[in-house]
């Protein structure tokens, strides 16, 4: 692993008297490949090294009797703050619902997640309310309605009809019904669909929710970044569900959609089941990139 | 980049680059630029062009220069498509069907996925755009119990293709590859020699994990070929350069988008250029 990788390097380049700043970067060339095998982003990997590199010429590393360890610790703290503290909070409605919408890519686990969110909030005595926005997807609205039957919570759909529509139909059926958290399960999209990136800021200028999170597979690779600038660009994130987390990916895309949005990672998902729901440890997943 | 004159290692790390944003990897890429390097010395190549090409031709030597088409000849002939969570497998099994039934054949689904939520429904609306049958238990049941029944039944029913369907499943959960490995023999002592092709879907925005998940599903069930999926995105896939070189399986088929026909023939030329374009 990259310990011993940074531990062998430098006791290699310790023989040899004093270290200097090219021994620096030898031992920098072990973290950038460490990192690029976790699926960062090779910009946010070039950013991410050059801070580190700065912090490697002080003292605190040349003058060290164990620079392996504390270069090793400088990566792990950078990282650590890159990631952002844990948020595992959602930011409610001054009046009641509290909107959310959940976007992402194809497959990323949207509506898995909505009924995990759904689960987490019931479980907090919150009054959730699941809405089937993706017309497109065979058997969408059956799979939202299968997960509600499960939580035992409700489903609105109206079918096939104009997803910014569901919505705001929803919203209102939910302060009719005294729902206070309004989740709305979105179609899988890519970001280079302009028409279905228009349905999404036409959805938000409609339900001006109070949360947008981008829903990240957790083995995306380089194209996160991508990804994840395009949705920022367009809608108003507040924050990332980081999904599949139970998988052996290293995760480096977290590292990524971190860098390139700025937005909290707020939940990560563990598993199919409707509980396998966690809050977002930033230390935990810059140990699991470290590999 | 190549309009460059000579080749010092910012061009070299140019390269990289685009083989590394591609999801090539690195150990993959390095070993590429290392035979580049090669190359360049060894037919004392002048031009960006020809290195260029050098590259591409370094890449198809890999992947191999022609498509590989799927083996047919059995009827009926098993399909099984495999692979993680999300991926595309139900959506493909959609297309193959289409592709099938548009030449005449006579194609059947077997439901395999009785867990996930709505997956069966989700079959079945594939089965009727695909104008092929289905066969599905109740959700719940034995996957090995559905996907015998549909060979059965192909073979009763004088089908030419069986498209088998499974759960997305995590190639770290010992438990789901166990059940996997389960279905392959279950297949065999339906029919014996089936199946006779094994398809693990890949999705193109996935990074270096879909090694490991190509060589984890390899081991349960022996793999005859990829399914690339999603390369109507900005990812280009470049994982299944190391997946072609260590195991050997290609690149069968790519999936370009959510519609019906959104299902092209895996054209290795075609796919090299897209990287670097
Ligand atoms: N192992 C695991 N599987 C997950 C997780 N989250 C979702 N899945 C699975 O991933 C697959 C896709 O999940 P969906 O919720 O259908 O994804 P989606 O984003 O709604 O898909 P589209 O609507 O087609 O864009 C399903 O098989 C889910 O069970 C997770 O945290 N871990
Ligand atoms: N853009 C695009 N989307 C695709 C492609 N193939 C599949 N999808 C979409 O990806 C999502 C997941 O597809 P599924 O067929 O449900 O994937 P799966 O592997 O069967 O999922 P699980 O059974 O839950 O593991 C759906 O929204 C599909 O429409 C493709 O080639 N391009
Ligand atoms: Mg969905
Ligand atoms: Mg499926």
């Amino acid at each position: 692993n990259l310990s011993s990788k940074l531990q062998e390097t430098f006791r290699r380049l310790r023989g040899k008297g004093k270290l200097t700043e090219k021994d620096v970067n030898t031992a920098l060339r072990e973290v950038r490949l460490a990192l690029l095998e976790a699926d960062v982003n090779f910009k946010v990997v070039k950013d991410f090294v050059a801070t580190v590199k700065e912090r490697c010429l002080g003292s605190e590393v040349l003058e060290s009797l164990t620079p392996g360890q504390m270069v090793i610790k400088i990566v792990n703290e950078e990282l650590t703050k890159l990631m952002g503290e844990s948020v595992a909070k959602l930011k409610p409605a001054d009046k009641p619902p509290t909107i959310i919408m959940l976007v992402g890519l194809q497959g990323s686990g949207k509506t898995t997640t909505v009924a995990k969110l759904a689960n987490h909030l019931k479980k907090a005595n919150h009054s959730p309310l699941l809405v089937a926005a993706d017309v497109y997807r065979p058997a969408a609205i059956k799979q939202l309605q299968v997960l509600g039957e499960q939580l035992k919570l409700p489903v609105f759909q109206m079918g096939q009809q104009n997803p910014v529509q569901i919505a705001r139909a929803a919203v209102e059926q939910a302060k009719k019904n005294h729902n206070d958290y309004v989740l709305v399960d979105t179609a899988g999209r890519l970001h280079v669909d302009e028409e279905l990136m228009d349905e999404l800021v036409q959805m938000e200028e409609a339900l001006q929710p109070q949360e947008i999170l981008l829903v990240v597979d957790a083995m995306t690779g380089q194209d996160a970044v991508t990804v994840a600038e395009s949705f920022k660009n367009r809608l108003g994130l507040t924050g990332i569900v980081l999904t599949k987390l139970d998988g052996d990916t290293r995760g480096g895309a977290a590292l990524s959609v971190r860098a390139v949005t700025g937005c909290p990672i707020k939940f990560v998902g563990l598993g199919e089941k409707t509980d396998a729901f966690e809050p977002f440890y930033p230390d935990r997943m810059a140990s699991r990139i470290l590999g | 980049l190549f309009t460059r004159q000579n080749f010092d290692e910012d061009f070299f790390a140019e390269l990289e680059e685009i083989l590394i944003a591609a999801d090539v990897g690195i150990e993959t890429t390095l070993e590429l630029v290392e035979k580049l390097r090669d190359k360049i010395r060894e037919e004392k190549l002048k031009a960006p062009e020809q290195v260029l090409a050098a590259l591409k031709s370094l890449i198809l030597d890999i992947l191999g220069r022609d498509p590989v088409p799927l083996q047919l000849e059995h009827k009926p002939t098993v399909i099984l498509v495999l692979g993680v969570n999300g991926v595309g497998k139900t959506t493909t099994i959609g297309k193959l069907a289409a592709r099938f039934t548009a030449e005449g054949k006579k194609v059947l689904l077997a439901a395999g996925d009785t867990f996930r939520a709505a997956a069966i429904e989700q079959l079945e609306i594939w089965a009727q755009r695909s104008h092929s049958d289905i066969i599905k238990h109740q959700q719940g049941a034995d996957p090995s119990a559905v996907i015998f029944d549909g060979v059965a039944a192909a073979a009763a029913r004088g089908a030419d293709v069986l498209l088998c369907d499974t759960a997305g499943r995590l190639h770290n959960k010992a438990n789901l590859m166990a059940e996997l490995k389960k279905v392959y023999r279950v297949v065999d002592k339906a029919l014996p020699g089936a199946p006779h092709e094994v398809l693990l879907v890949l999705d193109a925005t996935t990074g270096q994990n879909s090694l490991a998940q190509a060589k984890v599903f390899n081991e349960a069930a022996p793999l005859t070929g990829v399914v690339l999926t999603k390369l109507d995105g900005t990812a280009k896939g470049g994982i299944v350069i190391a997946v072609a070189r260590q195991l050997k399986i290609p690149v069968k088929f790519v999936g370009v988008g959510e519609g019906i026909d959104d299902l092209q023939p895996f054209d290795p030329v075609a796919y090299v250029e897209s990287i670097f374009t």
